[in-house]
């Protein structure tokens, strides 16, 4: 990127990045304006998630609709819309999560969990705008300038998420013996029982193995 | 300790155990379930080889061990709550699944629902006492969640009154249910009914697979282990195949729908009742998603905040991998998606208990939308934690890689929720029909 703002002209996959200079984002007829939505506010953005998914699943109503007009039986309509169906439907499920997360900080009550539970969901709504930018975007319901402006607020919540990462995976309280895992141990001290869990593989049972007197040594009296 | 790992905690901002009882549900449950998880974790009986470094055989030997285990420890202490027995069970077989599983998940709770009051005097103590084991045939070879394409068929014969099982081709053999191969001497098939030339649809018939003394193969009774999987190495996913196998009438489960000694067949009240059990195990999958991605996401943030690697600022010591924006944007999203599904899971279970009450007063109203919901939501965290844990395992880098990790068991153990109890685009499928409707 950053060569390529040089004015660089860069070689290979990523000589796209030059392209994305010229591409400009078409300016949306003023009717089309989206809605101002307050991107820090959860009630406005599950609100958005809501209409992105109502418009989904008139869009695959409306597939259906067609289908149907061209004479299409019930049922060829349905599969010829399956697509949409599925697009719809994940729509939905994701409004409803969002939903839930948002409705369950209402029941904290400590200031400082709720804080960083907020701060949460905060996240993964923003987030689940910017995977699914394009059903947004194509739906009106928010400006490329909003999606970018979300994207850097993901940058900060990271940031600001940083400090309780661990605490916030310790939360989960999963015991080490559930959790089995030398990675994730909870006294971190990961590279010490990794020597130790390696050694104990069965194929260091003897410090040589069968298929050196089997197949090696063989080998090289043949060669 | 290692100092990292103990930096990170001093820095926490909020009491980590006030958002625990939040996840848990409460300070109670908190409390209740680290005392059960406590009772295994010093019990010598559940002392085990790490699986990694055993064959399949001995996995699955291990595993039948510690199943027999969980059955006598939950008697002995008594522990008889769906949720308490989960987390003992949990506790106990950590990120490998139950060899016994389907007996206890799916096969003593359909007789519980669906025997009439002679079947449960007859069968309930033998399968309380083990002497009994079960499982579920439902899926064929080539047929899943589509259940009227299933081609298993039951005939009544009014003259012996007995109904005759068949596999009447290859596709319909029997496959995939889990303690089926080796460990069950019962199951529970399902099957076309034909009575008197007409066919009735699927209904459930008790047909006993193995003799419940040397356990070998009972005549017509094709039965066997389905072969190595991506994970999944503790339970004997089997194939059954039936050749013209007679059971009593009295084996057909007939709590709802009956076949009289003449083969007259006795409509049963409505086909909704069959949903309760459906949405139930999709909700359980919910939390399981949940689950997954909190171990995953516990291992691969824990691990970043003690590997250091390469530089930000060229000479200063190599830092926490944790304080690099790309891994922080790995692994933060995932950690909001573990939350947002357990408070999903919460409300599922929630819902679940509340509509169920519902029913049994008559009200079904909500049962089209609790149906509805279920479904896609299965299908969306399933999807959604699956992939999640694959970008926790990458995140760890070469160390992802090793079993050591327990990423690898995480995934391929938890991959399957995709598919059984309904294909996930087919769950969709399902929601969006609601959806075009409404």
């Amino acid at each position: 990127y950053k060569q390529a703002k040089a004015g660089q002209q860069l070689s290979g996959i990523v000589s796209y990045l030059n392209e994305a200079d010229v591409r400009r984002v078409q300016p949306q007829p003023v009717a089309a304006r989206p809605t101002v939505v307050d991107i820090n506010d959860l009630t406005s953005l599950t609100e958005v998630y809501k209409l992105r998914a109502a418009i989904l699943v008139e869009l695959a109503a409306k597939s259906i609709q067609q289908e149907l007009q061209r004479r299409k039986s019930q049922e060829d309509a349905w599969n010829n819309s399956a697509i949409d169906l599925v697009r719809a439907s994940n729509a939905h499920c994701h409004y409803v999560v969002v939903k839930l997360f948002t409705d369950k900080l209402g029941e904290v009550a400590d200031t400082a969990v709720h804080s960083v539970l907020s701060t949460l969901a905060l996240l993964y709504t923003l987030y689940g705008i910017t995977k699914n930018s394009g059903d947004f975007l194509q739906a009106g319901l928010l400006s490329v300038p909003q999606v970018m402006q979300i994207s850097s607020r993901i940058k900060e919540l990271l940031a600001q998420l940083r400090p309780n990462a661990v605490a916030l995976a310790d939360a989960f309280d999963i015991h080490d013996k559930k959790l089995n895992s030398v990675l994730g141990r909870y006294d971190g001290n990961v590279y010490e029982h990794m020597f130790e869990w390696a050694r104990k593989s069965p194929l260091n049972a003897t410090e040589v193995h069968e298929s050196f007197h089997k197949y090696l040594k063989p080998l090289r009296s043949k060669l | 300790m290692n100092p990292d790992i103990v930096k990170e905690r001093k820095n926490a901002t909020f009491d980590v155990e006030k958002l625990t009882f939040i996840l848990d549900g409460g300070p109670e449950k908190t409390r209740r379930r680290r005392e059960i998880e406590s009772l295994v974790f010093s019990d010598p009986d559940f002392k085990e080889e790490d699986p990694n470094f055993l064959s399949r055989s001995e996995r699955y030997d291990q595993a039948v061990r510690k199943s027999a285990q969980m059955i006598l420890k939950l008697r002995e202490y008594g522990i008889a709550d769906p949720e308490e027995i989960y987390h003992y069970k949990s506790m106990v077989k950590g990120n490998i699944p139950e060899a016994m599983g389907i007996h206890f998940g799916v096969f003593l709770p359909t007789m519980h629902s669906q025997c009439d009051s002679q079947q449960k005097k007859k069968w309930l103590p033998l399968t309380e006492s083990f002497q009994v084991v079960g499982t579920y045939a439902q899926t064929e070879m080539g047929h899943g969640t589509h259940l009227r394409g299933l081609e298993t068929t039951a005939t009544y014969d009014p003259a012996t009154q007995e109904f005759v099982l068949n596999s009447p081709t290859v596709s319909s053999i029997k496959w995939w249910p889990g303690g089926l191969g080796k460990t069950s001497n019962h199951a529970i098939v399902l099957a076309q009914l034909y009575t008197l030339g007409n066919c009735h649809g699927l209904h459930a018939f008790i047909v006993p697979i193995r003799d419940m003394n040397t356990h070998l193969p009972l005549p017509g009774i094709v039965v066997g282990d389905i072969g190595p999987k991506f994970g999944f190495n503790e339970v004997d996913n089997g194939f059954l195949k039936l050749e013209n196998v007679r059971i009593p009438r009295e084996n057909m489960l007939m709590k709802y729908a009956k076949v009289e000694p003449d083969g007259t067949y006795v409509k049963p009240p409505s086909t909704k009742l069959t949903y309760g059990t459906m949405v139930f195990i999709r909700s359980m999958i919910v939390a399981e998603s949940a689950r997954a991605l909190a171990k995953s996401s516990t291992i691969a943030i824990r691990y970043s905040a003690v590997r250091h690697q390469s530089e930000i600022r060229p000479g200063e010591p190599e830092p926490q991998i944790l304080d690099y924006q790309t891994q922080q944007y790995k692994l933060f999203p995932l950690l909001a998606t573990a939350y947002a599904f357990t408070f999903v899971g919460q409300y599922m279970r929630q819902t679940y208990h509340r509509i169920t009450e519902d029913i049994n007063q008559g009200d079904f109203s909500e049962m089209p939308e609790l149906h509805a919901l279920s479904a896609g939501l299965k299908a969306f965290t399933s999807w959604e934690a699956t992939s999640a844990i694959e970008v926790c395992r990458m995140s760890c880098g070469g160390h992802g890689y090793s079993r050591s990790s327990a990423l690898p068991d995480i995934y391929v153990e938890f991959t399957p929720t995709c598919t059984y109890e309904g294909e996930n685009t087919v769950m969709m499928l399902q929601t969006a029909r609601y959806l075009v409707k409404s």
